[in-house]
C-alpha cells in the first residue's frame, strides 16, 4: 500500500458517501444517472468476486465490501425507494450503457491475464469502470443547472483514479516486474473522459460560479 | 503469479 492508493481509495469513498449524502439529504437523485450508478454496481460485482476466494488484507476486504454494498444500495434507492424513485428523470438519462457492457465484455474476451473466469471478469470490471461515468457526464451535459453536491461526487470520483495512476507510476518505479497494464490503460482512459468536466469545474471554482457544462 | 500478486488492489 502506498500513499497514493490509499489517497485514491479515500477519495472514491468520499464520492460515493457525497453521493449517498446528496440523496439521504435532498431525498432526491436529481441530476444522478441511474445507468451510471447500476454499470459501477456491476462493476464491483465483477471485479470483487475473489471476495469468497481470496483474502488479502481486512482492509481490502471491507472496502470491498462497502463499495459493493452502497453501489447495490443506491441503485435500490433510485429503483425502489418510494420517495427518492419519483425524482429519477429517465427521460433525460437515456444513454444505451447496455452497450457498454456488451462491448467491454468483449474487449475482455480477447484483452485479459489469462483466459480464466474470474481474470476475464476482472479485466471486464476495469474496462466498464473506465467508461461508466459516460452517462452521467451526458446527464450533467443535458442537465444544466446542478446541485453542488453532484458535481463534487462527480469531482471526487474522477479524481480517485488520477490518484490511481500515480500509484502505478510509483509502483512501476519502486518494484521489479511491475506490470498493471490493463489497469494502467484503462485508467487512463478513463480519468482522460473527466478532463473536461476537470476543466470546467476549476473554471467554476475559480470563478466562484456554478459549474457549467456546455450543452 | 497467482490472483494475489496481481489483484492486490480495489
Amino acid at each position: 500500500m502506498n500513499i497514493f492508493r490509499f489517497a485514491g481509495d479515500m477519495t472514491h469513498l468520499i464520492s460515493i458517501l457525497v453521493l449517498l449524502l446528496k440523496i439521504y439529504a435532498t431525498k432526491s437523485c436529481s441530476g444522478i444517472s441511474l445507468k451510471t450508478q447500476e454499470l459501477y454496481a456491476i462493476v464491483f460485482v465483477a471485479r470483487y468476486l475473489d471476495l469468497f476466494t481470496d483474502f488479502i488484507s481486512v482492509y481490502n476486504t471491507v472496502m470491498k465490501l462497502v463499495f459493493i454494498g452502497c453501489s447495490l444500495a443506491i441503485v435500490w434507492c433510485m429503483r425502489l425507494h418510494r420517495v427518492v424513485r419519483r425524482t429519477y428523470n429517465k427521460d433525460v438519462d437515456t444513454f444505451r450503457h447496455y452497450f457498454l457492457v456488451l462491448g467491454c465484455f468483449l474487449l475482455a474476451l480477447f484483452v485479459h491475464e489469462k483466459f480464466t473466469f474470474q481474470e476475464v471478469l476482472w479485466a471486464f470490471s476495469i474496462y466498464l469502470e473506465a467508461v461508466a461515468i459516460l452517462p452521467q457526464l451526458v446527464l450533467l451535459q443535458r442537465s444544466g443547472n446542478v446541485d453542488n453536491l453532484t458535481v463534487q461526487y462527480v469531482f471526487f470520483l474522477g479524481a480517485y483514479r488520477a490518484f490511481y495512476i500515480l500509484n502505478w507510476i510509483y509502483r512501476y518505479l519502486t518494484e521489479p516486474h511491475f506490470g498493471r497494464w490493463i489497469a494502467s490503460v484503462a485508467g487512463l482512459v478513463q480519468t482522460a473522459l473527466y478532463a473536461d468536466f476537470f476543466y470546467y469545474y476549476f473554471i467554476s471554482w475559480k470563478n466562484n460560479a456554478k459549474l457549467q457544462l456546455p450543452a | 503469479r497467482d490472483w494475489d500478486d496481481y489483484h492486490d488492489e480495489l
